[in-house]
């Protein structure tokens, strides 16, 4: 594994783009996720739709059918990937623009930009979570984000942080080591993409402490979901 | 805890003190207007009311306050003010967040998924 990684470097990751006051962070870090795989699969960096997640995406969990995606009120990530299996893909972005509201569903099949082939959960183990991000392209994580209201930049490493998932974002890359001006200490830390827009954290992203002495840091690598998509010849 | 967090903080680095901006609360409650006044042009904000006003100003020295916590708790990151400041921690959570519970995650973390992904190598 190489000690620093970032596919903001390699071209896989699109714009930072901003969920308004409306709790739809799952559908961010889910079309992160499949926009970072179908550039793997094609070679093509398509911005993709959160809207057809918020508007059409009434999933539920196989295990708890009483708890589905439901827009503006929430959903996850996993259960998102399992809707676009059974819709068929994902819109871009252009063609069912964002609008930070609940609305009624205008997917179009015949518009399906990106499609899901599979994914899959990754183990609580920062190696397999690297090479995954390596393999697969960005990783669809969960955060506890209770020091992101306040977040402004460097590597954030809370002496006491809960592991409860509050947020859905989307790992892009890996530091070696990012100073930490106040302990003046190196840290290694994931890179974070977030969905609060380029005036939030450092331009919109956020970066958090990994390695074995502070492994899963605020439940960071408790959910991690890798995506892959069907590649252009199939499409 | 943060006090204690604080000592843990100067026995760990003892040449380095732990400097959290915003002085004490005589200088919070002095400062914070001012603050106050820069966070909303920056941001843009705009409140119906004189009424609504002071109770995002009131928000705001209760979130300057947790920032110099965090500070404390997170000396490795900066914190302070943002775009959020003026909303209490509920409403932030609530209009912000939005990743659904999941039972189905803490069976993850007792090793059980449907899709579980391979082990992939990690040595070369």
């Amino acid at each position: 594994l190489p000690d620093d990684f970032d596919w903001r470097d390699h071209g896989a990751v699109g714009p930072v783009k901003n969920q308004g006051s409306c709790g739809s962070c799952w559908s961010f870090s889910a079309s992160g996720a499949l926009e970072g795989a179908h550039y793997l699969a094609t070679g093509k960096l398509e911005v993709l739709s959160e809207q057809q997640f918020v508007d059409c995406d009434h999933e539920c969990d196989s295990s708890e059918p009483d708890s589905c995606d439901s827009g503006c009120n929430g959903g996850l990530m996993t259960t998102a990937f399992s809707y676009l299996q059974k819709a068929g893909g994902l819109e871009s972005e252009k063609d069912y623009p964002y609008t930070g509201s609940d609305g009624k569903c205008k997917f179009d099949k015949s518009k399906i930009v990106a499609s899901v082939q599979n994914f899959s959960v990754v183990s609580v183990d920062e190696a397999q979570i690297s090479a995954n991000l390596i393999k697969h392209g960005p990783l669809a994580i969960g955060i506890n984000a209770a020091y992101m209201q306040t977040y402004i930049g460097g590597v954030s490493c809370p002496y006491i942080c809960g592991r409860h998932l509050d947020h859905g974002v989307l790992l892009v890359g890996y530091g070696a080591s990012g100073f930490a001006p106040i302990r003046l200490k190196d840290k290694p830390y994931w890179i974070i993409k977030n969905s609060w827009g380029e005036n939030w954290g450092e331009n919109g992203y956020y970066k958090i402490c990994r390695g074995s002495n502070v492994r899963n840091k605020c439940g960071v690598d408790s959910m991690v979901s890798t995506v892959s998509a069907v590649h252009a010849s199939k499409e | 805890s943060a006090a204690a967090v604080a000592a843990a903080v100067d026995a760990e680095d003892p040449l380095i003190r732990q400097v959290v901006p915003g002085g004490d609360d005589n200088d919070l409650e002095l400062n914070a207007e001012s603050h106050f006044l820069s966070f909303v042009q920056r941001f843009g904000k705009s409140y119906k009311d004189a009424d609504e006003h002071a109770y995002r100003l009131s928000v705001f020295k209760d979130n300057l306050r947790r920032a110099r916590r965090h500070q404390l708790l997170d000396p490795s990151a900066e914190h302070g003010v943002t775009k959020f400041s003026d909303l209490t921690p509920a409403e932030f959570r609530r209009t912000y967040l939005g990743l659904r519970k999941s039972r189905r995650a803490l069976l993850r973390e007792l090793g059980e998924s449907a899709h579980e992904a391979p082990v992939l190598p990690t040595d070369g």
